[in-house]
């Protein structure tokens, strides 16, 4: 899970929130990069949200879902014998890769 | 998928392991010894290299080792198998004569059971087999899925002079034991308790049950009982495709086994496994003619199909071997290669080498992709200490073979082996190895791994690591037997208490490119490995000819 610190732009070193940078800057000014960073943070966080949403649901995209759903059985399987063959380990490895 | 072609694909077949001309093998089934003759009957598809329209292949030898193909023994021709003549089972009775008891899927595809005996007793290579007019003798009883009734044992005599066999089944998610009484093998008493059950284990395959002698390595007859036996249950898990077994006292008076561990039952995870590789439906029977218990296990592929169906065939069958109860432990079993496998040794090289961490040594032997390697491995004693006598370094509880990521991982006393089938660049290679951690209690805890992850660039082949913790007794060597038979990697740690087989399927370390390494991977041990390596020859598997009735036996 990404933590926010790094997705901070490098640029603000200083503290934003410090006395100092307050005094300096005329109002106008000072608004409209609190509107830039506030766009920027916001962004980001969405950008984390989504990581964070295929992480945890295992990259599956509805065609994997699709994939999933029709699994077609093998013939020793449908036949009622154990699985004879590996095609279902590359479909599980795959998923993995997926992820 | 890689792009396999004829010249890679052909060096894939074995030299030396039983595998039909062409086509699909699965299940060994009903072997025995008959009038001069050991016999292996085989779940066979003439038709294509994929499992289906199952018949029972035949095949005879005088030395379990150089086999000679005979015709089908059964086909599927009665309403009882007409989708299948499946596993079975023989049993000899009280005048030698033989029984044989399989499955048969039936024209609904449903699981019945069914009585064959040999056509000609008189006739040493059993070529015809009748079936019994009254098939099926056996139906799934109630509360048994019809799709799940399959695979019945040899039978054992009871202290009442009936024979007696189980079928593996599954009652929802319990694996099951199933037992039955006969006095004619036609007709059958159900019993209503089970042999055993497992929870949570899934459909029990088929099951083997069978004596073991507590005091000596020899094999016993599947009747014999008494003081002195342990009895093992093996059943095939047909959710996770491993033979497990587990080793316990059997009660003839009401039919039940148990086992002398709970915590490593049949079918559990953490339980005892014949092999920590490819290897399952595996079945043994009593070699009456030398006195043992031989176990034959089906070595499925690790390809894809479409290489089978594009090589034209699929599957091999293990090296019988020997399995008896470990005496000095008394809580597993060992296998060892028969012993007629030496006969297909040629030139033998001895080798005695000191390996320094982190180093690789090519052993020169010339061709290496038919080899039988014996070999002992020493640690230097002073870095033995490092480890066990700094309280500081502490134990490696979490150490396995699957999941600590292969030859690779260095540790400070392993990884250390052969890498078998490599190339000169190692760019491809089967490393076999053993792994030394620092167990409970400061003591040495020992793996034996295979690691195939490397053993091919190809990628439509499965590649795990393979492998098992290996009991290692007070002042033994470290010691290992490996058969290397092309696509094939049979693996003995200590003795053959912890076996591991391995499919493989290079692409550059084949034909003459194929080399041998010695290699010791660990961080802070210097080992000294003793070894001697032999060529092996080829079995020159074959169909029967007429000359062949002169073969002379094996003893």
């Amino acid at each position: 899970m990404a933590s926010s610190e790094s997705l901070l732009p490098v640029s603000s070193q200083q503290d934003p929130l410090s006395d100092s940078r307050c005094d300096s800057i005329p109002e106008s000014r000072k608004r409209r990069p609190i509107k830039v960073h506030l766009a920027v943070y916001s962004g980001f966080l969405l950008i984390a949200l989504y990581v964070t949403l295929i992480i945890t649901h295992g990259g599956s995209s509805p065609k994997n879902d699709v994939n999933d759903d029709t699994t077609v059985e093998s013939r020793a399987r449908l036949a009622g014998v154990s699985e004879k063959n590996n095609e279902h380990i590359w479909k599980l490895s795959n998923d993995l890769k997926g992820e | 998928a890689f792009a396999w072609n004829n010249t890679v694909l052909s060096w894939q077949r074995t030299a030396f392991h039983f595998q039909p001309e062409k086509n699909w093998m699965n299940d060994p089934n009903g072997p025995l010894f008959y009038k001069g003759w050991y016999h292996f009957f085989y779940q066979y598809n003439p038709n294509a290299a994929v499992w289906g329209d199952i018949v029972w292949g035949h095949a005879v030898s005088k030395d379990l080792i150089h086999w000679l193909y005979l015709p089908f023994a059964m086909v599927p021709d009665q309403w009882y198998d007409a989708n299948g003549v499946w596993t079975g089972s023989a049993t000899f009775l009280d005048d030698g004569s033989i029984v044989m008891l399989y499955t048969g899927s039936t024209d609904k595809f449903e699981q019945v059971q069914n009585l064959a005996y040999p056509e000609d007793p008189k006739d040493p290579l059993l070529l015809k087999w009748t079936k019994y007019s009254g098939n099926p003798v056996l139906v799934a009883p109630p509360g048994i899925g019809v799709k799940d009734f399959r695979d019945p044992t040899t039978a054992w005599k009871t202290s009442d002079g009936k024979w007696r066999i189980t079928i593996g089944s599954k009652i929802n998610r319990t694996g099951v034991s199933i037992i039955y009484d006969t006095t004619d093998f036609k007709t059958y008493e159900k019993h209503d308790t089970l042999l055993h059950q497992v929870p949570n284990t899934g459909m029990w395959e088929c099951i083997d049950f069978y004596p073991v002698s507590k005091t000596k390595d020899k094999g016993l007859d599947t009747s014999v009982n008494g003081p002195d036996v342990k009895h093992i249950i093996k059943a095939s898990m047909d959710d996770t495709r491993i033979d497990h077994y587990a080793i316990g006292t059997y009660h003839d008076s009401n039919a039940t086994w148990v086992p002398d561990n709970p915590s490593i039952d049949v079918g559990i995870s953490t339980g005892l496994r014949y092999d920590y590789g490819k290897f399952y439906a595996s079945k043994t029977f009593y070699d009456q003619h030398k006195g043992r218990r031989i176990l034959w296990g089906w070595i499925g592929e690790s390809d894809s199909e479409a290489a089978d169906v594009q090589k034209g065939w699929s599957s091999v069958q293990g090296i019988p071997r020997t399995v008896a109860l470990d005496t000095k432990t008394g809580k597993n079993l060992v296998q060892w290669p028969v012993k007629e496998i030496e006969s297909l040794r040629l030139r033998r090289k001895k080798f005695h080498m000191k390996v320094e961490p982190g180093t690789v040594v090519p052993v020169d032997l010339g061709p290496a992709a038919q080899l039988d390697i014996e070999a002992e491995f020493k640690i230097k004693k002073d870095d033995l200490e490092v480890v066990f006598g700094d309280d500081s370094v502490e134990d490696d509880k979490e150490f396995s073979c699957e999941t600590s990521g292969g030859a690779t991982v260095r540790g400070a006393l392993g990884p250390f082996g052969f890498s078998v089938l490599a190339d000169q660049s190692l760019s491809e290679q089967t490393p076999v190895y053993f792994y030394v951690t620092k167990g409970k209690d400061s003591k040495l805890k020992t793996f034996f791994c295979t690691d195939t992850s490397r053993s091919t660039i190809a990628n439509d082949v499965v590649k795990p690591v393979y492998g098992s913790f290996v009991p290692v007794l007070k002042g033994e060597k470290l010691t290992m037997r490996i058969l290397v038979d092309h696509s094939i990697v049979e693996g003995f740690g200590q003795g053959g208490r912890t076996c591991i087989t391995s499919r493989v399927y290079p692409t550059k370390a084949i034909y003459g490119a194929t080399k041998l390494f010695l290699f010791n991977n660990a961080i802070d041990a210097t080992i000294t490995a003793s070894f001697k390596v032999w060529q092996m020859n080829s079995a020159f598997i074959r169909p029967f000819s007429a000359d062949d009735l002169g073969v002379p036996s094996s003893t």
